[in-house]
């Protein structure tokens, strides 16, 4: 469990998954 | 390009034979090294994606010794417990997760207890490649790893089952979001390539865009796979997942592909039950996206579906949806209007038995079309010697030559079809020219003729005087003209 | 002027006793006896003539505890913060091999032993053996390990850091005190990209600082550099970090050891653009080591 232990994230919106780099 | 590539063959060939002794003398720790060294080869972005293509093949090929090796040790008993944890302190992130990847799908296959948080680990973990061509070949070989693995069965199974399988050993729900989360990722980076480099370059990516469209769509074919995959679960969960990704992205060449794909890796029956969600995405798709070209291989692979009970409201379906779409596309080209409609009718005539609601289901396509184009025309008529032209003879040869009753394209049946179907004449009279007209009159005479039954037209009673007259004065004055 | 004896410190218990290492000045790792704060230090000296049958004169035999402190750009001066002597042998004649027992009770051993850029702290047990004109002397190191045990307190790292109209991150690492053998898990969040990241890093630092006041020198030491993003990200991406600090050679973080030094310890969070810029933010973390017993028993 250790190994794979990871903090919660924050969804990324489909607006910004798909945006043009800025 | 080559030289490159050969260089870093090389290195890959050299590190591998290493790593190979390694393994042969028990050398785990020093086998892992060079493994290392090896991936990182594919830390290069010196390579097209053709080439990297091949360094990746050649690199993947050297790791599955490394699987096997590891699967050997496990089986013998001895216990690897902390090998997740040591290929993790690999400084540079390539190597790190294509191991990570390894010895995780090595716990997967010898634990299935440890299913569910290895799965989601790794497809979490990957986030950390964001370059587009390292990062879709990294999820391409975790997705590739982990095909034989992924759970497929359901809860139900689990409680069910008497031997004590574990919960966590993973259920489909696991699988889908798995595969659903990966594909999002990897669609993000694909189309995120589009942005990549110089304006000029522009044909070249995209080219190269689409020797990489596989990688992606992997992901669907291998949700089509899993067997526990149910019409409930593609229509709540699979499908709108997809959907939203492919609607959301924005990107042509992703829509086109990612569309046509699921037609084509699901079953009828799925798309039978989320014909509207499906449709209702095809209108929301961009202005570049050659919608004809999916809604038409739709239209056509039910056309063809045998064995499956077709809802009775599926032409009404298609029929809304087509025009929810053409309503929806203002640019879209009059050819291909004509093109989709032209599928309608080809799915009428194959699937809808009763001749009355058949000749029914394609006077009212021929009755949008004929609309359509008014719209688009105004009151200019449509050209023989024109790509719209071409398109509607095709369009208007369909009903009259395959849609007679019991199917007979030829004798006087095309002919009776043109009379019976209402809006048949109006079309050809009111937007074609002359000389289409004229072609239409030729295609239904020659089909009777080259019949050879005309000394029977009137024997036989097949065309009633009334017919034979409306024939004649409307249907043929083109041809005197 | 040879010496005409051999002395062998043996310590009880010695075959029980865990090793640990510890690098030498030189950057080899040499390895001695393990012990802890509070722990009776004990054993045998072994007195050998080289020539048997000869006499040896002394002026006594002791043998010390010692803890000192040693800057290397002030190697003449010691300082011991740690000093317990015990005599052997009032001033006599060898005549023949002799074992003498010792033992320090219970010894105050507050530092860690660390051997570092610019200074080094160790303990050892040196017996001599007095004479007119040069003394016979043995010195053997033993390391010391400082436990600590699980911060009732470990609140985590999460900042929101930037630079106007071109990047701006809120990074989170789960925890301020991490052990040893402890994994850093974090996460970066990115809430605006304008420029063009190749990829990001983070790095262990480690900063010795010898001296005091205005005559402080501090010396860094990049000890990881740990990838953790390859290519660009754009806004709204959430990058996992997952560090595992086993895989290193970390110390304890010392603060003003014996008002002599400090050891510590500080995470870089490193972007770099394609023009080989760098961002980065620095954040000090408290590294501790944990005590074996403890994580057996949470085990």
């Amino acid at each position: 469990q250790e190994s794979t232990r990871r903090l919660t994230i924050k969804k990324q919106t489909l607006d910004d998954a798909y945006a043009a780099p800025a | 390009q080559e030289k490159r590539l050969d260089e870093s063959l090389g290195n890959v060939k050299i590190q591998s034979f290493h790593m190979k002794c390694c393994l042969d003398r028990g050398k785990l720790m020093e086998a892992l090294k060079h493994a290392s060294n090896m991936i990182t080869e594919l830390r290069t972005n010196q390579l097209s994606p053709k080439s990297y293509y091949e360094l990746y093949m050649a690199v993947c090929d050297q790791l599955r010794h490394m699987e096997m090796y590891l699967l050997d040790e496990f089986n013998r008993g001895r216990k690897l417990a902390d090998l997740y944890e040591l290929v993790q302190y690999a400084g540079n992130i390539i190597p790190r997760l294509y191991l990570l990847i390894t010895v995780g799908l090595v716990y997967m296959k010898t634990t299935p207890g440890s299913r569910r948080d290895i799965l989601k680990d790794l497809v979490e973990m990957c986030r950390g490649v964001q370059h587009p061509l390292r990062g879709l070949f990294l999820r391409n070989y975790l997705l590739q790893s982990c095909r034989n693995i992924l759970p497929d069965v359901t809860v139900e199974e689990i409680a069910g089952d008497g031997d004590g399988k574990e919960e966590h050993s993973g259920t489909i729900e696991d699988s889908i979001e798995f595969i659903l989360l990966n594909f999002a990722e990897m669609n993000k980076l694909w189309v995120r390539m589009q942005h990549q480099g110089h304006t000029r370059d522009k044909d070249r990516r995209e080219k190269e865009r689409l020797e990489l469209r596989l990688l992606v769509g992997t992901n669907l074919v291998r949700l089509s796979q899993l067997e526990s995959i149910d019409i409930e679960r593609y229509k709540n969960v699979v499908l709108p997942g997809i959907l939203e990704q492919v609607v959301s992205c924005r990107d042509g060449i992703a829509q086109e592909y990612l569309m046509e794909c699921l037609i084509q890796v699901f079953p009828d029956e799925f798309h039978l039950t989320t014909l509207q969600p499906f449709l209702h995405s095809c209108a929301k798709l961009v202005p570049s996206v050659n919608v004809k070209n999916i809604i038409i291989a739709l239209i056509d692979r039910l056309a063809l579906s045998k064995d499956i009970d077709l809802p009775d409201d599926l032409f009404d379906i298609f029929s809304s949806q087509i025009s929810n779409i053409i309503q929806s596309r203002p640019d879209m080209i009059l050819e291909d209007i004509i093109s989709m409609e032209g599928s309608l009718i080809n799915f009428t005539i194959k699937k809808i038995n009763a001749e009355s609601k058949r000749e029914e289901s394609i006077d009212s396509v021929l009755q949008s079309t004929l609309n359509v184009i008014k719209e688009k025309c105004n009151k200019a008529r449509i050209q023989y010697r024109t790509n719209i032209g071409k398109e509607l003879l095709k369009f208007l040869k369909l009903p009259i030559t395959h849609g007679t009753q019991d199917g007979q394209t030829s004798g006087i049946a095309p002919i009776k079809m043109s009379l019976k179907l209402k809006v048949f004449k109006n079309l050809l009279k009111d937007v074609t020219d002359l000389e289409l007209q004229k072609q239409i009159t030729l295609s239904l005479l020659n089909s009777a003729l080259d019949s050879g039954i005309e000394d029977k037209i009137i024997e036989e009673n097949r065309l009633t005087l009334e017919e034979i007259e409306i024939f004649l004065s409307e249907l043929c004055e083109p041809l005197v003209k | 002027f040879r010496s005409g004896a051999d002395i062998d410190i043996i310590l009880d218990g010695a075959e029980n006793r865990k090793l640990a290492e510890i690098k030498s000045e030189d950057g080899k790792k040499d390895r001695y006896y393990l012990y802890y704060d509070g722990e009776t230090v004990s054993g045998k000296v072994n007195i050998t003539l080289k020539k048997p049958g000869t006499k040896l004169d002394h002026l006594g035999i002791k043998v010390e505890f010692i803890g000192e402190i040693e800057l290397y750009a002030d190697r003449g001066n010691h300082h011991e913060f740690s000093s317990l002597v015990k005599d052997l042998a009032r001033p006599g004649d060898l005549i023949q091999n002799t074992s003498y027992s010792f033992e320090f009770v219970n010894v105050e051993k507050p530092y860690e032993s660390y051997t570092g850029t610019n200074v080094r702290l160790r303990y050892f047990i040196r017996v001599t053996i007095v004479r007119r004109l040069s003394d016979i002397i043995k010195e053997m190191d033993i390391i010391v390990h400082t436990l600590a045990s699980y911060p009732e307190v470990n609140s985590p790292i999460k900042m929101e850091v930037g630079i106007e109209e071109c990047l701006h991150i809120e990074f989170e690492y789960n925890k301020s005190k991490y052990h040893l053998k402890d994994v850093i898990v974090g996460k970066i969040y990115f809430l605006l990209v304008r420029i063009k990241i190749k990829h990001m890093e983070i790095a262990i630092i480690k900063k010795e600082s010898t001296g005091i006041g205005q005559n402080t020198f501090n010396e860094n030491e990049t000890i990881a550099k740990y990838e953790i993003m390859d290519g660009a990200p754009v806004r709204g991406e959430s990058i996992p970090l997952r560090l595992f600090l086993a895989g290193y050679e970390l110390t304890p973080t010392m603060k003003d050891i014996n008002k002599k030094f400090s050891v510590r310890y500080f995470l870089n969070l490193v972007l770099v653009d394609e023009e080989e810029r760098r961002y980065f933010k620095q954040q000090e973390i408290i590294l501790w080591r944990k005590g074996e017993k403890t994580r057996k028993q949470i085990q």
